[in-house]
């Protein structure tokens, strides 16, 4: 299904930028 | 309770993208993250266009918050 594989692309990205969140806001000073 | 922390959380990473705090993010704000996060132009994009999911070229709090809680939860948790 290749909306599926859209969506677990997607979910990679929406991933990476949420952890980028995470850590800019709890990572080094 | 848990469910707090992420509204909080969720709010706080909508003000990062939302820098004048015009109450929604643009394609434009999105792109501005270029230089504070670890993220290429065409990610952030990528983000932009999967958070929204009406695509009318505006994130709102409600869309940012449904796709922050799909990650920290897995889809259909919302």
């Amino acid at each position: 299904d290749p909306n599926m594989k859209g969506a677990a692309a997607n979910e990679g990205v929406l991933a990476n930028f949420f952890n980028s969140l995470l850590s800019k806001k709890t990572g080094a000073p | 309770s848990d469910c707090s922390a992420v509204l909080e959380k969720t709010r706080e990473f909508f003000q990062i993208c939302d820098i004048e705090g015009k109450g929604f993010i643009t394609r434009r704000d999105m792109q501005r993250l270029n230089g504070e996060l670890p993220l290429s132009a065409e990610e952030l994009e990528n983000v932009f266009d999967t958070l929204d999911t009406d695509g009318n070229g505006y994130l709102t709090l409600e869309e940012f918050s449904s796709g922050f809680s799909e990650f920290m939860f897995g889809p259909g948790v919302v």
